[in-house]
């Protein structure tokens, strides 16, 4: 009885149609955390019943996976940039399409106001993501959004950077543009060999959040924002995105927002929130953390140190110095948990001898290759994983965070193999 | 390389001292 009882605290037992996403929007939850020096928004999942860009449909869990993989392609890609000689970085070979913006396995959005007065636009949440941008009117070549375009000539707070600044010359040296520079216009232009991209110009403007206002004044340069003219890519209705990493072009950076936290929400049919600005006492002794790791080569993304992973309480073998070559990063536009491949071949084998009984099903994708057939059973015992951080940081996993569900006859344990490929 | 992608995020409030270099996990449900 004791070992019953101890495998059960290490499992969730839930009903098989819990497990599917939900098709009504729950609203309720109390209030939005908010007070003195914060400000939160909503967050919502962009293909979940609350969201409004999706017009009721949702992509394949096939196709959520490939955009997933495309998107970490092209980010591993733009991380090797930074580690190899210019030299490389000028041959054919080497600057080879990796189409970032035909990328959009994002899965969270939130809406906020910019410029004077406000317009809304819908940005998906980006740890992984530098600048924040958004489509601007008048759009030459833009794909579809479910928000009216940003329009600069009605703001009176919006400003384009010139591309005689000091500022300028910095994003040029950042996103390099082939644009001759004009004076009132800083431009960038990402093309691919492919004939994909994104072009725009930069600019600074207002952004509102709630009542409290980030202000362009009360940082060390005004708020940068991206505005695309001619984009070939495609967000499935958001207007653009809010680039929350460490760079020196995010909002993160640009305002001094010193502390942000976010609950991406579980189910997804009910909202999340983002808050900016640092929670109360009382509330923060209940979070645990692990200090951010800073290399230069490592800075503008938020790493972390990984310590192990448990399947049903027990801790996978591997030995610490295993885990201190591992660069461990955190990121809100990566959809599903990747992992080196002898640290996913352990989990997978213990996560299928726990679920031994459930009959498989086939794969998703080329991607998951755990999931079951869950048809014949009204409940389900799903041993619990945890993950556990340099600290004793320990994130128990939530049963839907765990699994991705495609239906019932195809539920799938929701980790995969980091592509070690680099080609 | 290990990634923390968002499925897993779910239901957790993710914090970031960004200040304060350090990362956390708090209670969740987003209530």
């Amino acid at each position: 009885a004791s070992a019953n009882d101890n495998n059960l605290s290490h499992s969730y037992t839930v009903s098989v149609t819990s497990l599917l996403p939900p098709t009504v929007c729950n609203r309720t939850r109390t209030a939005l955390p908010q007070g003195l020096g914060k400000a939160s928004l909503d967050v919502v999942s962009k293909h979940g019943p609350c969201s409004k860009l999706n017009q009721g449909k949702s992509p394949s869990l096939e196709e959520t996976l490939r955009r997933d993989q495309q998107r970490l392609y092209s980010k591993y890609s733009g991380r090797l940039q930074k580690a190899v000689p210019d030299n490389l970085k000028k041959t054919k070979a080497f600057t080879f399409p990796a189409k970032i913006e035909s990328v959009s396995a994002d899965e969270y959005y939130t809406v906020v106001a910019i410029g004077k007065p406000k317009q809304y636009v819908s940005l998906l949440l980006d740890t992984g993501s530098d600048v924040t941008w958004t489509q601007c009117k008048p759009c030459i070549h833009c794909f579809q959004q479910r928000d009216p375009l940003f329009d600069p000539s009605k703001s009176k707070t919006f400003s384009k950077i010139p591309c005689n600044s000091t500022t300028c010359k910095k994003l040029r040296g950042l996103f390099p543009s082939d644009d001759n520079c004009n004076s009132r216009e800083c431009h960038f232009n990402i093309a691919y060999v492919d004939g994909s991209g994104n072009s725009g110009f930069w600019a600074t403007d207002r952004m509102t959040i709630q009542e409290a206002n980030i202000k362009g004044y009360f940082t060390r340069y005004p708020f940068l924002l991206g505005c695309i003219r001619n984009s070939s890519g495609d967000k499935s209705g958001a207007s653009g995105i809010m680039g929350l990493d460490r760079s020196p072009v995010s909002i993160i950076t640009k305002t001094k927002i010193s502390y942000f936290s976010y609950c991406l929400p579980s189910p997804y049919g009910s909202r999340g929130y983002i808050t900016f600005g640092k929670r109360n006492t009382v509330k923060t002794k209940f979070i645990k953390y692990t200090p951010i790791i800073t290399t230069p080569e490592q800075s503008e993304y938020y790493d972390i140190t990984l310590t192990g992973i448990s399947v049903g309480g027990k801790k996978l073998p591997f030995s610490t110095s295993y885990f201190t070559k591992l660069s461990t990063e955190i990121d809100s536009g990566a959809v599903i948990t990747r992992l080196p491949s002898p640290m996913y071949a352990a989990l997978r084998s213990a996560f299928r001898k726990r679920m031994k009984k459930y009959k498989r099903a086939k794969g998703a994708g080329d991607i998951l290759d755990t999931c079951y057939d869950l048809r014949a059973y009204e409940t389900v015992v799903v041993p619990k994983i945890t993950i556990h951080f340099l600290g004793g940081v320990d994130l128990e996993l939530d049963v839907r965070g765990t699994l991705v569900v495609a239906s019932v006859s195809q539920v799938c344990l929701g980790f995969a193999v980091y592509p070690s490929d680099t080609n | 390389s290990f990634l923390l992608g968002n499925v897993q995020q779910r239901g957790h409030e993710v914090h970031y001292d960004v200040a304060g270099r350090r990362l956390g996990f708090g209670p969740g449900n987003c209530s």
